[in-house]
């Protein structure tokens, strides 16, 4: 099976899709096989690529319900060796409706047992909250990726995360690794920015990667073209900072 | 009746939060008694106002659950006129378990039928989502504020959140109205931030308020001295926007 990295944090806005698009984006650009997986309302992995999350035939609720494999769902993406398992606004009536099922926490874990053939990495876009979406990829993962923002209220929900990796190893996922924290949206200008990475590092010395990703404007406009930053201006400083980080995952 | 303003928006890291905290200071400093009621279960109004959420006895779940009337559970903050119902990290479990309990969508609306005396105006600060809590907050408020970042991922989520106004008014709440979109974050030198503002007012023309909030480091300093920006640094760009968007809504 291969590694499952599940995109999280329950804080908004921190960068949970952009780093699932574009880590994707530079793992598929040296030659890994990506799937991603789009577990927020939201749909932004999914319209972030260029799709349009309502016209999308199956997508990842049917995958959660049983009435459709995870092969059936995947559909390309504008980036090559990256497909994605697309999701949809009606999946926020799922989380309801997930509570009263059986095994509701390994729903996408059994899914996920069979993907398409050749996948070298599987990764998941969570939605900003530790509910039963949420949980279901924690379930599933075999690691968590923690995109954090230089901010104060992004600092006050690493411990609480944390705290929740143990619960989910201890209850539904013994494997559950953390593959590390990487600091989003850093401006180099604040010493905001300054003040929460050395904080960060006191605090989290195991856990938090040496790649910083810079705030950087090319990133945010990169979605509305359909695009990962990578294919959109592959000299930006932000592809630059998220191929840094996809070596520095594959070295650890 | 005092107004009950819900600020809300599914999308996460808009400025909900830092709208709800200076939003309500700059209400306080010009004479209006205010109450903040923080729903979110990561309780960043609690500590952001330098409340320990841990260490409060009574929180907002013990009002939704019918243990705590919101005269109990309400304490002074660092504002001088603004009290605050705190969260706790508990409330994230009270989703789940609000599923199951009659009336789940309309407890916060019974709680705050009878609030401290003198109330002049209710803030509820929501978690980024669409769920039980968030509706808890739509059914109880007469009118809904909408912070919106200047960026494509947040455009996209406002028509869902202006159909699930529609939902709320027809099913749960038909006095809902909509207080308004203010733009937060914006930055004068990303043509972004301008596209983003351009296309807000072409679709949005009656909701989208003048008043636009720069992306301004002092703001997401306040936090961390446990303050508003209003008091954290007065003469501030943030603070200004804040004075003027409180003037704006007081006009409409
Ligand atoms: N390094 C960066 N530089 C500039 N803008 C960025 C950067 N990272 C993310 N952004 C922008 O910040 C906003 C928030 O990022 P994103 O939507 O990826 O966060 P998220 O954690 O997925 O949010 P949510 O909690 O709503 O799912 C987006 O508009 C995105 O384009
Ligand atoms: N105008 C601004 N200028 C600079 N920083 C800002 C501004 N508005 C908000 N921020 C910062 O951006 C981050 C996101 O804002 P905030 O936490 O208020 O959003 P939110 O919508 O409440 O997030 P969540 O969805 O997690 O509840 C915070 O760290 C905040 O300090
Ligand atoms: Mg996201
Ligand atoms: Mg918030």
């Amino acid at each position: 099976l291969p590694p499952i990295i599940a995109v999280v944090n329950q804080k908004g806005g921190v960068g949970k899709t952009t780093t699932a698009i574009n880590l994707g984006a530079a793992l598929a650009e040296i030659g890994h096989s990506i799937l991603l997986v789009d577990l927020d309302p939201q749909a932004n992995s999914t319209s972030g690529l260029g799709l349009d999350p309502v016209r999308a035939r199956l997508n990842v609720y049917h995958t959660l319900i049983g009435e459709a494999t995870i092969e059936q769902a995947a559909v390309l993406t504008s980036v090559p060796g990256m497909r994605i398992v697309p999701s949809h606004i009606d999946l926020a009536g799922a989380e309801i409706e997930l509570a009263t099922m059986s095994a509701r926490e390994t729903r996408l874990r059994k899914a996920l047992a069979s993907v398409p053939e050749g996948t070298g990495c599987i990764i998941i876009d969570c939605p900003p909250s530790l509910g039963l979406l949420t949980l279901n990829a924690l379930s599933a993962a075999t690691s968590m990726l923690i995109p954090t923002q230089c901010e104060y209220f992004a600092l006050e929900g690493l411990r609480h995360l944390l705290y929740t990796h143990q619960l989910v190893r201890s209850r539904l996922n013994p494997n559950l690794g953390i593959a590390g924290i990487v600091m989003t949206q850093f401006d180099a200008r604040t010493t905001l920015s300054w003040d929460v990475l050395r904080e960060v590092r006191r605090s989290h010395p195991a856990h938090v990667l040496e790649t910083l990703i810079p705030r950087n404007v090319r990133i945010s406009e990169a979605p509305s073209h359909g695009k990962s930053v990578i294919q959109y201006d592959p000299s930006s400083r932000g592809a630059a900072a998220y191929r840094a980080l996809a070596k520095e995952l594959l070295e650890r």
